[in-house]
């Protein structure tokens, strides 16, 4: 069986709204490391993958390998009944039909439990190759949904270009052209490593819908390679993170 | 331009 428990349903809330906009169906397999999702968004143009070592929760057991079915939306609906600072058990049986999560106050003067009905869904799962990335890019996380947010007003399509001299974010529509520039900073909030420049192309509202995570981590890492998906990645403390990739867009 | 699909890059387990 599995039984995890988190001391904040605060965490719980964060990570489902990382993913309830990008993907509505996915299966959560526990196993005895910790927790693992991994989905497609419908369009086949992104990847989102998710990983919870045990770390992350203040008590967890899972004596057998169980694949939890989640339809996202309900349990979106089931954690914004939550306080943040409630702690969560989630528990399941080895075969279950259903998801128990079951919160707790403070001083333990409230309990509330759901079931969740689980899906059984049949999921494809893509193997990611290891990547040496051309150019890996640090910073504030909070900067980057700015970024994202302020180029969307101008395309759909923005154009990341990535130097020695820094990252280039441009985005050319109807409206007119906006590039924005960050270089890496002496502080060390903003930190590039390129071994070669590379420009490419993305959709602006799958980098929007990225920045969902952006509660998660004051950090966000951005890695970019010639011919092979963006890779946006943001820790969830010290034992998770949340990776999103994204195909780019290419030449006609 | 053209959206690409990310299974193009990422080959099914």
């Amino acid at each position: 069986m599995l039984e995890a428990r988190l001391g904040e349903t605060q965490l719980l809330k964060k990570i489902v709204d990382a993913l309830k906009e990008i993907i509505s169906l996915s299966t959560l397999d526990c196993s005895e490391t910790g927790m693992q999702l991994q989905s497609m968004d419908n369009s086949h143009v992104s990847l989102v993958s998710l990983s919870l070592q045990t770390g992350c929760f203040e008590k967890y057991r899972c004596d057998r390998n169980v694949s939890l079915g989640l339809d996202l939306k309900s349990l979106s609906k089931v954690v914004k009944s939550a306080s943040g600072d409630d702690s969560v058990t989630l528990s399941a049986a080895d075969k279950a039909d259903k998801l128990l999560l079951s919160f707790e106050s403070d001083n333990k003067s409230r309990t509330a439990d759901y079931e969740l009905k689980l899906l059984n869904l049949d999921q494809d799962h893509l193997g990611i190759p290891d990547t040496n990335y051309a150019c890996t890019v640090q910073m504030p996380s909070s900067e980057f949904a700015r970024i994202c947010r302020d180029m969307s007003m101008f395309s759909e399509t923005v154009v990341i270009s990535c130097t020695k001299q820094g990252i280039k974010f441009s985005a050319n529509g109807d409206l007119g052209s906006a590039n924005i520039k960050l270089a890496e900073t002496s502080k060390g909030d903003i930190t590039i490593d390129v071994e070669e420049p590379i420009t490419q192309s993305f959709a602006g509202r799958y980098l929007n819908t990225f920045t969902r995570a952006t509660p998660l981590s004051d950090r966000v890492k951005i890695c970019l390679a010639p011919e092979v998906p963006l890779l946006v990645e943001y820790s969830i403390e010290d034992y998770g993170y949340i990776r999103y990739y994204l195909a780019p867009k290419v030449d006609d | 331009m053209q959206q690409s699909s990310i299974t193009s890059f990422f080959k099914q387990k």
